[in-house]
């Protein structure tokens, strides 16, 4: 890391081990990982995928960059030279692994790693984030835990099963088309160790005795549920597909959902709704209401040709707390290509006019094609409104994942109960006639006349 | 932070390492670190990220593409890798016991 040397570093408090020399015994990767990796991150988009560990505008060589992706997947097991006289004090349980799949989307992850590497240990070792399992493919697992540069290789445990070891940083940061995503990818721990196994198996026989110490899998004799289902929200948005436009959508009736107007955004048009969970369906559907251009409010509501099974459908908020815990589900990022990512984190405001909240902005990171989905209370499970947008700087370009813009379900659901119960369209079509006060809030103006116009 | 974090707070932090690589008397020409993991303690396993490596490979980060490669033993690295291997106290400790409770955090200025 080429960080400045601050002050003399201070002990956290608990004296570090001195370092101990350590022999590498493999270096090994995950064929499964590699393969939803090529697929998720390859393919005609891949330029468009960065995982330096420097930001894209920052200076790395090409080669640099080309050694880094190519090492994105692989792991080193090593082991530790035993010191002296200090064996006794060394023991200590060994890692608990969760099975692949044991932990459900949106169930909460711990990662522990050492932010810029041996750098700094007294104040950096073992430094703790958390978020959500993000999103999955196979072995390879997304979380919204920030992690930085250096936390590679670091572990990812679970609350449930307490404390098990779920996966190992791959990549704490990544960017699409130059925007940081918020994401941290992840390789899962049980294949990784199965494959460590494996190979062990194939080197010399000392080798083979040291597979049999690495940490099974935990099984049934933990007595934990192993299938956890996760939050009931985390299967709720679908995709919505209009022409060649997508993003994402949340089914409030059985034949009913809502979405953004830029993604359905001329009324009549045949739109496809897919869902992912419990089981994967494609229904199609056309578009009965979209909010005008002029309306602040980027509303769309979506009649389906059938029924959506299986998906909860969700309770709407009549209050809004804020700093209360909140989560975003979307097709953002990925769109098709995976399930919905579920990304955590504060309702951060609730702007009102008139004392109706009109807007709420939360911490989730959201991303492209997220708008349309939900956003949930983390706490209550219910609807609170529909992601309409994150933030861009207009004078720079950047994209601010973590400032996003969602409307109230409560500016909503009147109207769309109304056309649920008797097809009248009159409610919705009060949502092009909002106020003065509240377009200039989805501008982002100040609610003075003479104030400057924002740059966002 | 929650009572349901305490189990995954204690597991990361006994098993939480940070990982070294730098050549055998070239300490000038720098080190490569990364996180890692300890999987056991007798013997000592750890598992970390391999980007701390590709500088160490015999036949470059080419080798790490190879069709089919899972896996790479040891002695694809140069002779000259050497590899530190730093955690915290224990739980088990009596050091990591003798450290509880005590306030000695700090935050340096920026």
């Amino acid at each position: 890391a080429g960080l400045e040397p601050s002050p003399p570093a201070r002990p956290r408090g608990r004296p570090l081990r001195p370092p101990r020399p350590a022999e590498l015994l493999l270096l090994l990767s995950c064929p499964a990982f590699r393969a939803h990796f090529a697929r998720l991150f390859g393919g005609e988009a891949a330029e468009q995928w960065h995982f330096a560990n420097a930001a894209p505008d920052d200076e790395v060589s090409e080669d640099e960059e080309e050694d880094q992706l190519r090492a994105l997947g692989w792991f080193a097991l090593l082991r530790v030279r035993p010191g002296h006289g200090e064996e006794a004090e060394e023991r200590g349980p060994a890692v608990a692994v969760a099975p692949l799949g044991a932990v459900p989307k949106g169930a909460p992850l711990m990662a522990c790693g050492s932010p810029f590497g041996a750098f700094c240990p007294d104040i950096f070792l073992n430094t703790l984030s958390r978020g959500v399992l993000s999103n999955s493919a196979g072995p390879l697992l997304l979380t919204d835990a920030r992690c930085l540069p250096g936390t590679e290789g670091g572990g990812v445990f679970a609350a449930r099963p307490a404390g098990a070891l779920v996966a190992l940083v791959a990549a704490p940061l990544c960017w699409k088309a130059r925007e940081w995503v918020g994401l941290t990818l992840l390789c899962a721990a049980a294949p990784l160790l199965r494959a460590a196994r494996a190979a062990l198996g194939r080197l010399h026989p000392g080798a083979t005795a040291l597979a049999a110490l690495l940490p099974p899998e935990m099984g049934a004799p933990w007595g934990l549920p192993l299938r956890d289902p996760g939050p009931p929200w985390a299967t709720a948005a679908v995709l919505v597909e209009c022409s060649t436009v997508w993003g994402s959508g949340v089914a409030v009736a059985p034949r009913l959902v809502v979405t953004c107007r830029h993604v359905a955004p001329r009324e009549a048009t045949r739109v496809l709704v897919r869902s992912t969970t419990p089981k994967s369906a494609m229904i199609w559907g056309h578009v009965v209401f979209a909010t005008q251009e002029t309306s602040p409010y980027d509303i769309a509501v979506v009649s389906l040709d059938e029924d959506l099974d299986g998906i909860p459908m969700p309770v709407p908020a009549e209050h809004f707390h804020e700093g209360e815990a909140v989560t975003v589900v979307g097709f953002g990022v990925f769109g098709q290509t995976c399930g919905p990512s579920v990304t955590t984190g504060i309702l951060s405001a609730v702007v009102q006019v008139d004392d109706t909240p009109v807007m709420l902005q939360t911490t989730c990171a959201v991303h492209g094609g997220s708008s349309g989905g939900p956003l949930f209370s983390t706490g209550s499970g219910e609807l609170l409104g529909i992601v309409a947008s994150n933030t861009r700087d207009n004078n720079t370009g950047a994209t601010y994942p973590h400032l996003n813009f969602s409307i109230p379900i409560t500016v909503l659901q009147p109207a769309l109960q109304k056309y649920s119960q008797t097809g009248d369209l009159g409610g919705l079509r009060e949502l092009d006639r909002a106020t003065e006060p509240v377009r200039v809030v989805w501008r982002l103006q100040r609610p003075l006349a003479e104030a400057l116009r924002s740059k966002l | 932070m929650g009572r349901q974090w305490g189990p995954a707070m204690r597991a990361a932090e006994q098993a939480g390492c940070v990982v070294s690589a730098f050549r055998a008397g070239q300490p000038e020409a720098g080190s490569w670190s990364c996180s890692g993991v300890i999987l056991s303690r007798r013997p000592g396993l750890v598992l970390c990220h391999g980007g701390i490596f590709t500088p160490f490979l015999r036949a470059g980060s080419g080798a790490l593409t190879a069709a089919g490669a899972a896996f790479l033993p040891g002695d694809s690295c140069g002779d000259d890798l050497r590899l530190h291997v730093q955690w915290g106290p224990t739980a088990a400790s009596p050091a990591g016991r003798a450290e509880r409770g005590r306030t000695g955090l700090c935050t340096p200025h920026c």
